[in-house]
């Protein structure tokens, strides 16, 4: 038995579970936050069988790899137009930090 | 040193801290969530010798076990009757998920 | 890599996070409340490369030392003196309980 412990964002969290939960999957959440950025996140617990954590940790890339999101941000106008622009910039999101720990003794009561 | 991390019923927290307590264990609660039934639950850290894991987990077991509990739900009146009839269903409620974890190195400053 | 799980009060968390964040750690807070006393405390979990675990240590230790604090509690006026006294009384503060655990994988996405 190991226990993988996953720090994602607010905003993966969700599908996270959702697709941990459909692949039969146990899961309990933990509300965090960061220590640099001071966000809240979410620290997210897995109980799961040794052979059973790499296809965890290939749910969690999938739902969380880092990745760049293109968000529009109004330009105030400029000038005599009095229309705001949209303006694509790409923001990196996303990432998870992964931490699988040994189990000595697992038991449910 | 193992560090016992226990996922239990909100219900039943109370009542187990207080017995880890009155049996001289410390313990540290952190509110989380259930990934299936979305509810909160409470994680429990009780740091403890490796001897006494055995002794720790037995108090869960006592407090925490999975029980039947009849719930008495007022049944709406039919025909002319205009009372609710009390009418008794079961429901399993409680339960623990335990993890023990080896510790490599315990410090108190 | 090891994990390092410390309990400490809140009022010595932001220091603390300060400092590890200045030497370069990560760290990911979790709000937690301590099973005897019933009062909120900070879980804070590092995680780190084995040879820095002493430093970590070092850091905790120097912002969360249990020490003593005097405070100054008002004495109610006593005879027909209107003027409350300040008096000095001695509490100890501060303390952290640290759980050190080995981490088998270790993966950032
Ligand atoms: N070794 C570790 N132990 C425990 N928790 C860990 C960890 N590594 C990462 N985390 C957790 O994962 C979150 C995201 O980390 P990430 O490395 O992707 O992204 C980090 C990293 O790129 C950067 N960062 C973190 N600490 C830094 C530091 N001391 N100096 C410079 N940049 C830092 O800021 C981002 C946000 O960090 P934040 O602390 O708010 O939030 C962190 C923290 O909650
Ligand atoms: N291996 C593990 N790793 C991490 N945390 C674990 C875990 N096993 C259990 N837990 C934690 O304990 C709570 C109760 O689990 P239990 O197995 O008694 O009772 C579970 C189980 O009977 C069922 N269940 C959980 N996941 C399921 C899934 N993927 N498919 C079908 N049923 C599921 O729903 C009940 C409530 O689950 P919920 O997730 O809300 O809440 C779970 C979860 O927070
Ligand atoms: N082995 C362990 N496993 C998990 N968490 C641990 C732990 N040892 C300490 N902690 C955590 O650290 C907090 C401070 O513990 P400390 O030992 O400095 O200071 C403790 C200790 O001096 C005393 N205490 C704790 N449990 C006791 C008990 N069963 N009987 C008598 N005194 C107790 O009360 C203070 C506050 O305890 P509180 O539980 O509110 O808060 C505890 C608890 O949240």
């Amino acid at each position: 038995m190991k226990l993988v412990l996953a720090v994602v964002q607010d905003d993966d969290s969700g599908e996270l579970i959702e697709r941990l939960v459909k692949n039969k999957y146990s899961a309990t959440k933990l509300a965090s936050t960061g220590g640099f950025l001071k966000e809240g996140n979410t620290t997210l617990m897995v109980g799961v069988d040794a052979e059973k954590v790499k296809d965890v940790i290939d749910i969690i890339k999938e739902v969380c790899r880092s990745r760049k999101q293109t968000f529009t941000t109004p330009i105030p106008p400029t000038g005599s137009a009095s229309v705001f622009i949209p303006y694509p910039i790409d923001v990196m999101v996303g990432g998870a930090t992964i931490f699988v720990l040994d189990v000595d003794h697992f038991e449910k009561v």
